[in-house]
């Protein structure tokens, strides 16, 4: 475990009780795919299989049962809480998000480190979490205004995958055993998908507005 | 090789 990757974990986890604070203090999903909920959850549900078969520290239990609970809990808002679900933009939230899952599936029948069930799962988890936030940025260029918390909430989200690029970074050099392409790959396409956020989020800070993304 | 079958990453 090295400084970036926790921290990275950290971010992720944060990125995490950002949306459950906004859910929670605003009764509201304004502004929030549940398309893009929904593929994070699929995504810890396929790449932890090995939750109950496998142990590697506390640490990883505790964080992986923490990312299952918090991710279909978010679902269940959303989808079934009286009040948050009549805020959910479902007309503008319409994203085809089989369409990643199926891709994310195929390519990681045809990608992956070795031909067996929990590598092929885990390869598809990887790159589905590649593209799962494709469905937020949609929404979020559609919805015109985005509130803060929303907008700190992605900002957290791609700042803990570029935070594991640094970890893997520091792995190659330092753990000789190192070998995790699929991983590697799948993880800059994916912070390369919130450059553009990235760039709006600091315009937004950097002239104290309101973070707006271009249509 | 160790290291592909431990995932040990979140």
């Amino acid at each position: 475990m090295n400084i970036f990757r926790f921290a990275g974990d950290m971010t992720h986890l944060i990125s995490i009780l950002v949306l459950l604070l906004k859910i929670y203090a605003t009764k509201s999903c304004s502004g929030i795919s549940l398309k893009t909920q929904e593929l994070y959850a699929l995504v810890f549900l396929t790449r932890y299989l090995d939750l109950f078969t496998g142990f590697i520290s506390i640490y990883n239990t505790v964080m992986k049962l923490i990312f299952i609970a918090s991710s279909l809990a978010i679902v269940w808002c959303m989808r079934v809480h009286p009040i948050v679900r009549r805020s959910y933009d479902k007309d503008l939230d319409t994203f085809r998000h089989y369409f990643l899952v199926a891709a994310s599936f195929i390519l990681a029948l045809l990608l992956y480190e070795k031909f067996a069930f929990k590598e092929i799962f885990w390869a598809f988890s990887i790159y589905l979490e590649a593209i799962a936030i494709l469905p937020q940025l949609v929404l979020l260029q559609r919805s015109g205004n985005v509130d803060n918390l929303t907008g700190h909430y992605v900002f957290f989200l791609g700042a803990y995958r570029a935070l594991y690029i640094l970890n893997w970074i520091y792995r190659y050099f330092t753990d000789i055993h190192f070998s995790r392409w699929i991983a590697c790959v799948s993880g800059l396409v994916q912070t390369a998908l919130y450059a553009d956020f990235f760039y709006y989020y600091y315009i937004s800070w950097r002239n104290n507005a309101k973070l707006k993304l271009p249509a | 090789k160790a290291d592909s079958e431990a995932k040990d990453e979140l």
